[in-house]
């Protein structure tokens, strides 16, 4: 007898309006610092010009993020959680509150900035992303093995900087495959923008993205 | 009336154990990949050779940092969590067994990389300090302020990639100082080492260090 916890739930209900509207939402995990942020500045101002986008993002204080975000000229809310380290499905239900998502094709929800918690809260989301950037070594994936396994994706962040740090791609490749075997990884630079498109294609293409 | 959570009471013990044997506890907190490991790895080697040197290391998984740690030739000892984003004072009690705190000036304990939840659990360390890279955004002390409300000191690591990021060395200040007023915030590098004697200086001289 499995007890679906109060957050799968609200989180199957989530998936289900979203379905039903045609929305497609992307949520990112990831260390605190590694990139969602400038990641997503980049994907919603490409976006916003071919497709009707918004964004939600998680952080325990200020709403820099969103401000930030909202420079693409997307509607996006800040989700302020105070001392809760993670998203929650309830707190993305209500933040949602008021928005039409007939009117959207994506929706991309930043999680909280943290390797552990978010792995085990369901957010609706048809497609999770796992950053990870070439600074923070490449032994996270062995370290912090649940979020990548609960993860569709792994982006390899700020590769501009991967000859600075002595980047072993071959290792962090290898670390990612451990946990998860057969993981599709994408490396880009937010920055420069290098390997963005590669990772556009895979959502605009027509299939839909399975979980 | 104040109801001290288990967690204080054990931590309670373990201040007074390491005040009773004249050991020196200092702890580690930061986001994952923040340089934690490499930070000690220089400071147990330095110290080795002057003073009787331990640490303890906590992660989800593997003992990676702890066999990093232990080339320095101190006695160290790894803390596996499996699920659980940051150590407690009873796995530091755990951990300890067996070990003479007499016979040692210097613990340090290593936390997991998380900027949350350790700032809720005393660890019964006379000392912390919250290390935070010049790579992962000037934001963080905003974004994340009870880490740093919580520690006695900031330390701005990989100071040898500050001009390939661009990093805000003004902005970090501030907005460490913005929630922390007064914080000591030292600048190392510990792969170039510098910066690393200015820190080591403020721990071995003879005044105690305060929590
Ligand atoms: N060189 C380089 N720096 C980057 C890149 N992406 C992000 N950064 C920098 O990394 C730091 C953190 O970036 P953010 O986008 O704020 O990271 P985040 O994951 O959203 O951070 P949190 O929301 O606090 O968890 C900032 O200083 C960015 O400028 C990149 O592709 N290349
Ligand atoms: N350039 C540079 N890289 C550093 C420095 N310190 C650490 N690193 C790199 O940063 C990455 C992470 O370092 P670690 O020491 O493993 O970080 P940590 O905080 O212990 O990581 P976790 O234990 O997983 O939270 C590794 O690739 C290190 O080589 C530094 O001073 N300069
Ligand atoms: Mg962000
Ligand atoms: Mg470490
Ligand atoms: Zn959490
Ligand atoms: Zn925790």
């Amino acid at each position: 007898q499995k007890v679906l916890k109060q957050n799968d739930v609200v989180a199957r209900a989530l998936r289900q309006r979203f379905n039903d509207a045609g929305v497609r939402v992307i949520s990112l995990v990831s260390s605190p610092g590694s990139g969602k942020t400038m990641f997503l500045e980049r994907v919603l101002t490409l976006l916003a010009k071919r497709h009707r986008v918004a964004a939600l993002v998680g952080d325990l204080a200020t709403d820099n993020d969103a401000q930030r975000l909202a420079r693409s000229g997307a509607p996006v809310r800040q989700i302020v959680t105070g001392t809760v380290c993670h998203l929650e499905a309830q707190m993305v239900q209500d933040a949602l509150e008021g928005w039409d998502l007939d009117s959207l094709d994506y929706l991309f929800i930043e999680n909280v900035g943290n390797l552990v918690c978010p792995a085990s809260y369901d957010l609706g989301e048809a497609h999770r992303l796992v950053l990870f950037s070439v600074t923070e070594g490449e032994d996270k994936p062995l370290k912090y093995p649940t979020i990548f396994n609960t993860a569709d994706v792994a982006v390899i962040t700020k590769m501009d900087l991967a000859a600075a740090v002595g980047f072993d791609r071959a290792a962090a490749h290898a670390n990612i495959l451990a946990v998860r075997p057969g993981m599709q990884i994408f490396e880009l630079s937010a920055k420069t923008g290098e390997g963005l498109e590669e990772w556009l294609q895979t959502i605009e293409s027509p299939q839909p993205v399975s979980a």
